[in-house]
């Protein structure tokens, strides 16, 4: 059998509202690692990564290794019935076509249970390789929300690149052009409003902002974001999940033929 | 334009 308890509840719901919109449906791998999960969008322009390891919830149990086919717009809509303060246990028993979401309040005065439906999902999985970044910028995440919520206003791609100056966000539209530039910044009073730029090649890649700004809906989970670029790889975007993992986005870069 | 590339041109299905 299978079977997580997070007191912090709050986090699983914050995951789902993160990929929902990403991703229709997921195998959700529980493993003796913990519980992680690799998706594409429909286009296969995205790909999101999650990890939770096991280490971090406060209880934590997987006999053997199995693989849940969920939809991630009931999983999202069942988790929206939790309370946010409320303890989250995920159960699941050993050849049963369905998983059981149980909430508990703080104060253990209301207890509710919910049981999902699983599904056969062919996926696929992808290997992913380690890689060398040409740069790697950690910025305040409601920073990189805000600058790809304003860009999309004008276009719909967003020029990134990264040079001593710093890290560069631009587009153009019909009603014209924007540019962001955000320095390094590391004399800030809390570490989380810093900007941080770790350059070995100068790169500029291309994306659209569609999905982008699909990634900052992770933005509650973490108050930084790293943002991986090389010149010959997809973007990565990451969100650090409290002392428990990540929830990483991969985006393809517009290539221009 | 530049044309919007696809996930599974850069990383491998295992």
């Amino acid at each position: 059998m299978f079977e997580l308890r997070l007191e912090q509840g709050s986090l699983l719901k914050k995951v789902m509202e993160a990929i929902k919109d990403l991703v229709n449906d997921a195998n959700f791998d529980c493993s003796a690692t913990g519980f992680s999960m690799q998706a594409m969008d429909s286009s296969h322009v995205a790909l999101v990564a999650l990890l939770l390891r096991s280490e971090g919830f406060e209880h934590y149990r997987c006999d053997r290794n199995i693989s849940m086919g969920i939809n991630l717009a009931n999983m999202a809509k069942i988790l929206k019935c939790a309370g946010n303060d409320d303890i989250v246990t995920v159960k699941a028993d050993d050849g049963t076509d369905s998983v059981t979401f149980m909430f508990e309040s703080p104060t253990q005065d209301k207890i509710s249970d919910f049981e999902l439906k699983l599904m056969d999902i062919d996926s696929e999985h992808l290997g992913i390789p380690e890689a060398e970044y040409d740069a790697i910028v950690r910025m305040p995440s409601a920073e990189f929300a805000r600058i790809c919520k304003d860009l999309s206003s004008i276009g719909d791609t967003v020029v990134i690149s990264v040079t001593k100056e710093g890290v560069k966000f631009s587009t153009r539209g019909d009603i014209g052009t924007a540019n962001i530039v955000c320095r390094q910044n590391t004399s800030v009073d809390k570490p989380e409003e810093a900007t941080i730029i770790e350059m070995k090649e100068m790169v500029s890649l291309t994306f659209a902002l569609r999905y982008m700004n699909s990634f900052a809906k992770a933005t509650p989970l973490a108050s930084q974001v790293t943002i991986s670029l090389s010149s010959d790889l997809p973007v990565v975007v990451e969100y650090k999940i409290a002392e428990m993992g990540y929830i990483r986005f991969y985006l393809a870069p517009k290539i221009e033929e | 334009h530049p044309k919007q590339s696809t996930i599974t041109s850069f990383f491998t299905k295992l």
